[in-house]
Order: structure tokens, then sequence, then C-alpha cells
């Protein structure tokens, strides 16, 4: 990406802390939609052989050739494993590309395209040709954990929820951990619906979307040379020239049609009347006016995200919509120009978008999900030259500008990448651990579930940080086992998923595993109740560290929270120590979570834990 | 996806390979089958086997069948063959 690295404090170059040799013995395995080898975020120039660790194959079918970048390639429907519609490039090279300079969409977010561990090596699985087969996402878990990659990165996922063992990224997920190897999944673009993430496994790192520091916004000149700032992704230059404007009821095809042509249905609109204007729409609907022929769209669009359509769109909010109007109604012969897309400074960044799937966890409401965030908006990153950006325009190009949750989850797998690459005995749980209890905070910014840790689980990732948590939450395949069993799995049913002698004898609560936020879900919200978290902490920091509990209530949560023992003394490396947290109160707002943060600090750690209470 | 012949695709989830050495995880997928819809049916019906990293199969599977399956000693689960999305 040419941005959101830099915007999260992980420079280019020197002005980052790497561990070259083992980077460059850290294998992200890519489960998506293929991948275009011959892109540059992908050339071998500078590797040397894969790992040794590596026994996987190139097996991405005829003329797919792999390098030393490109170690593996493996595809699961009739064809190969190129991808063909930009997306499996795209996320591979957010996470793992090299950094290539001098990259832009149409002259877009220029900068030096990168990866967040430019020197790690690649193996993609295409698990989506179109659809995306339980079946075959399956056969690439069999075949990436069996290969020996380190870290997984899928940006699929489902809008409805399954119980675990009917889930297969969960299930994939569970034996990739078992040997290690830690999964990272899309957390959804179904948000800001409530309770509609749908990765929810607690041996995944579930991850949201949020905006970074640069936005594209797109100028309309008006006639009278007002202009209005709207968002779309717009390479189209009009160079100002200025066109006719017509709104959609203006163009009816009949008299009936007046109002559906307000919000330019397809078949409400007369293309004769369209034809070499510029279409103005109560709705989105990009599409309809590159059909009827129109030169242009300016559309009612309050939306936080924009996607690139194949001719000059900008999106106004609709203050600015009503303003525009009443310039169509009185002026003579209104008119307007749509200029090429600029970025801007984004001051309010990072914020959760409202595609961005939301909790609670619906499989396990004491689970938090999702776990984390990462940008999701308009991610400049390498694209297949099989993939078409416009519509039926036969352009080809070597970089796109995509959003969603498939975005923001390669990043978090190459930040999981980069915190391995300094510790590469630590555990799934370790990694995410540091992931999440170093993320920068995140406040609600609207009064409802939303946009709560809902939205944003821990925060925003940060790299750097992550690479140095002075205490993690380990979670052992043992814990997991005793979660299912505290999950009601029975003991038979746990033994042939772990392969290893269960009685459910031990059960660990959800809300007592030992993950790195606190969740509960409470039966009713008018009753008085009395929560308890355990937790043990790994010290990872450094021996003689002294670790002060501080808890920071949520604007207006009416919680009472008590850590026991406030203080943990850490002696050694790798000691751990256990803890209370104790969550007390009355009279929960039933359409709110009610929140803090624990935070342990020696001075120069800050490990931050979300604490979620919830009831209905 | 149904086949015209109400069979329909489904995961087998048999959960961790087992540690014998000499188990051949495809040809204990072969045998549920085969102990299921009987040898002459078998052509066509298994999809893929899960052998490398963990154990289970995707097949071809009346409902009838898929209740048999489901109720086999060593299975954790048989659910359809469903389609996620890019996200």
């Amino acid at each position: 990406t040419t941005a959101s690295w830099d915007f999260m404090g992980l420079k280019e170059g020197k002005g980052t802390k790497r561990n070259p040799s083992v980077e460059s013995e850290t294998i992200i395995g890519v489960l998506d939609g293929g991948i275009w080898p011959e892109s540059e975020s992908f050339s071998d120039k500078g590797f040397g052989p894969p790992p040794k660790k590596w026994k996987g194959a190139c097996a991405g079918g005829e003329n797919f050739t792999c390098n030393n970048k490109l170690i593996g390639a493996r595809h699961y429907s009739p064809g190969d494993a190129r991808d063909s519609s930009g997306h499996g490039t795209h996320t591979a090279s957010i996470a793992a590309g090299n950094a290539v300079p001098n990259a832009s969409f149409f002259g877009l977010g220029y900068g030096t395209m990168r990866g967040a561990v430019p020197a790690s090596r690649i193996a993609a699985y295409r698990v989506c040709a179109g659809e995306c087969r339980d079946d075959i996402l399956l056969s690439a878990f069999d075949d990436a954990i069996a290969d020996g990659v380190d870290i997984i990165t899928i940006s699929v996922g489902s809008i409805d929820v399954y119980p675990l063992e009917e889930d297969p990224i969960a299930i994939g997920a569970f034996h990739a951990m078992s040997k290690g190897i830690l999964t990272v999944n899309a957390a959804g673009n179904t948000g800001p619906n409530i309770a509609s993430v749908t990765s929810l496994a607690p041996w995944m790192l579930t991850v949201a979307a949020s905006t970074t520091n640069r936005v594209f916004v797109t100028k309309v000149v008006l006639g009278d040379g007002k202009t209005l700032v709207g968002r779309s992704v717009n390479v189209f230059d009009l160079k100002g020239k200025k066109f006719p404007l017509v709104y959609g009821k203006s163009a009816a095809s009949s008299a009936s049609n007046a109002t559906c042509a307000e919000d330019c249905m397809p078949d409400c609109l007369d293309a004769s009347l369209v034809k070499g204007k510029i279409l103005v729409c109560n709705i989105s609907f990009p599409y309809v006016a590159y059909t009827k022929g129109a030169v242009g769209a300016i559309v009612k669009d309050g939306s936080d995200w924009a996607q690139m359509e194949g001719l000059p769109v900008s999106g106004l909010e609709e203050d600015d919509f009503e303003s525009f109007l009443s310039y169509i109604n009185s002026a003579k012969s209104p008119e307007a120009s749509v200029l090429k897309s600029e970025t801007i400074y984004n001051q309010t960044a990072p914020k959760v978008l409202s595609f961005s799937s939301r909790g609670p966890n619906i499989i396990v409401p004491d689970i938090l999900k999702p776990d984390i965030t990462a940008p999701g908006l308009e991610i400049v990153a390498a694209n297949s030259l099989k993939a078409l950006p416009f519509y039926d325009d036969t352009t080809h190009v070597k970089y796109s500008v995509e959003s969603g949750t498939s975005m923001s989850c390669p990043h978090v797998a190459g930040v999981a990448a980069y915190v391995k690459t300094f510790h590469p005995e630590w555990s799934p749980s370790m990694i995410k651990s540091a992931i999440m209890t170093t993320a920068w905070s995140m406040n609600a910014t609207q009064t409802d579930y939303a946009s709560t840790e809902f939205a944003y689980g821990s925060g925003h990732v940060d790299p750097i940080a992550a690479s140095n948590p002075g205490l993690v939450y380990d979670i052992t395949k043992a814990d997991y086992m005793a979660f299912l069993c505290g999950m009601n799995y029975n003991a038979t049913t746990v033994k042939l998923i772990s392969g290893e002698a269960v009685t459910c004898t031990e059960k660990i609560l959800p809300r007592d595993l030992n993950y790195p936020s606190m969740s509960a879900k409470l039966s009713g919200s008018n009753v008085s109740f009395t929560v308890t978290f355990k937790r043990t902490v790994t010290n990872v920091g450094g021996s003689n560290s002294t670790y002060k509990s501080k808890v920071v209530l949520t604007h207006g949560a009416k919680l009472n929270v008590m850590v026991s023992p406030r203080v943990l003394y850490m002696k050694s490396m790798n000691e751990k120590q256990s803890f209370t947290v104790t969550v007390s109160g009355r009279g929960l707002d039933p359409k709110m979570p009610s929140s803090a943060s624990l935070i342990w600090s020696d001075g120069t750690h800050n490990v931050r834990s979300p604490i979620v209470i919830y009831a209905g | 996806t149904h086949d015209g012949q109400d069979k329909q695709e489904y995961i087998v989830y048999m959960g961790s390979l087992p540690s014998q050495a000499d188990y051949a995880p495809m040809s204990h997928h072969m045998s549920i089958l085969q102990e299921i819809v009987g040898e002459s049916l078998m052509e066509g019906r298994l999809l893929r086997s899960y052998k490398r990293s963990f154990n289970g199969f995707a097949a071809r599977l009346t409902d009838s069948e898929r209740e048999q399956v489901a109720g086999m000693e060593g299975v954790v689960s048989v659910f359809p063959n469903k389609k996620l999305k890019l996200q």
C-alpha cells in the first residue's frame, strides 16, 4: 500500500526496525482469489531460495511460474491459480508485497507501494473462483498447514453464522493453531448491523475496517463557479470542461416514472435525455448513468466509502446535494464539471467504516469480536492484469484502489508476521495478544451499539508497539480444549477435534478463557450483577519489572471494576502471574454495552484490554 | 448444490488425523462411503479427502446418507458445502 503503513508508523527502509534474516524465512499463506505472479510486488530480485522448512509446491497450473518470493501456489478449481478479479493480488501485496516505487492508480494515491514484511515469502492458495466453497477452503487449509506457512490471511467470509464445527474457516484455523500458525480473518462487510460479524472462533484474529489519514475526494465545479466536495474514486479527468446537468426526474421515460427517475432506476430513464450530460441522482447508481450514455454522474451519497466507477462520479452528502439541487432549479442552463479525485488529510482517522461487521458474537457471546481494527478504505495495492477496473472497459492496470475488511485483514496478517520475525517462538495466541493489547484506543463515535467495542474490538493495530508488548495472554491448545468442553462439546467430540486425550473434567467458561479482551453477556439489564474474569499474563518485556493496574471507565459506564492483585511483580522473563478482574454494577443500559479498559503498565509497556459488559 | 437425484454436497469433518502410523485417511473415507452408499453407487460420490493436516472429506450424499454418516463413530460434524465470499 502507498499510505497505510506510514499512517501506522511502519516506515519504509531504515525507518523501521527489522529482523531481515528471520523475515526472509517467514511465509505468508494467502487464501484468496489467486495471485498475479508477474506483479512487481512478487518479483524475487534479491531473494534467496525458499526457506528449508517449506514443504509446499508450485502447482499454480499451466504458464504459472513461482519464484523465490512467490514460493508456492495451488488451485482447487479448473484453470489455474491466476487471480482474475485482482482481489488476491491486492491482499497478498498488502501483507507481504515488495516495495515498489512510483505506484499509483491513474495517478491517484501515488507513492511507494509495499507490504508489512517485504522480505517475507508468499504462498498463494486460490480458494475463490467467483465463489468460495467450503470444500475448497478446507483443502487449502489442509495444504497450507502442511506446506509450512507461518501466518494465514483469509479475507473470506459468510453472511450467516454457523457453529464452530460447521464453519470451515474456524475448523481450518483450529488445526492451523495446533501447528503454531495464526489465522487472520476479515470480520465481514455487513455492518453496521448488530451481530453481523461471522468470524467468531477465539483462535482466529478477526479484523474490522477503518479509515486512514488519507481520503479521496472529488470536487464538483458548478456553472456559477461554486465548488462542492464529494466522495468517490474518480480517475477520469474532464479537464474542467462543464457539461449540462440533467436531474433524473427531468429525464423520466414517462410522466408516471418521474419519482423512480429521481432515483435513476434504469427502467425509468430516457437514455436520449441523458446522453452527453451529467446525470444527477438521489441514489448512487453510477452504472445506470454509464449504461444510459451519460458523461458523468453526481449522486446523493452520505456513505463513508466509495468504489471505482466507469465514468466521472462524485457523491455529495445530503446538505451539499440539496444545495446542488437548488442550483439546478435556479440556473437557466445548469452545468458542472466533475474533477479528477485528489487526496486530502483526514484528521478524524481512524474511524470504523460503516460496512465493517459488528459484534456481539452470536456463537460465543462472552468472546468479544471483532478483535482488532486496521485500514480498509481506499487502499492502493497490486492488481491482476486480468482484472477490469471499470465495467466493460478493457483497461488493465498494475495497481488498484479497493476497500473492505478484505483489505484490513492482510494488514493485520502482515503485522502478525512482523511480530513473529522478532519472536519466532511465540504461539499464535501470544502474537494475537501482542497485537490486541498494544492497539491504539478507539472511542465510540456515536451513541449506538454499532460504534462501540463491537465495531473496533481492542482498537486500531499498532505494528511497532505490537512487537514489544511487555505482557501477553497466552492460550494453549489444552486451554482451547477446556474452552470447548465449557461450551458443552462432549469429551468424545473434543478428543476427535484435538486428537488428544480429553475427559472434559476441566472446563473453562468462555469468559475465563485467557483472552486479551474481556466480555460478558448478562441475562438481563435491570439486575445487580457481579462478573469475574480470570486471567494469566506472561512476562515478555524484561526481568524485574513491576506492572501496576489501572482501570479507565468509558464515559458514562456504571461499572465497579476491581483487579486483584493490583500489582504484578515479574522477576524473570516468561514468568506467569494470574489475576482476577471483578466487575459489578446494576441497571445496565439495554441498548449500549458498558465498557472499561484494564491497563497493566510498567512505565514502558502499556498492556490494555477492553472490558465489555452487555445485556440483551 | 443438488444433482437432481436428491444428493447434495456435504463436508464430513472428522477432527485431527489419528496418530497411528498406518492410518490411511483416503481409504478410511472411501470405506465410510462404501458402508453408507454401497460399492456399486460410489462413483462420483467422494469429492475431496482432507488428509495432510486434519481429517475429513467432502462427498455427495442423500439426506438419509448424511444422517447415517453423522451418527458414525469418528465423525465430528456433517454440514452442507456452503459458498462464502471475498470481503
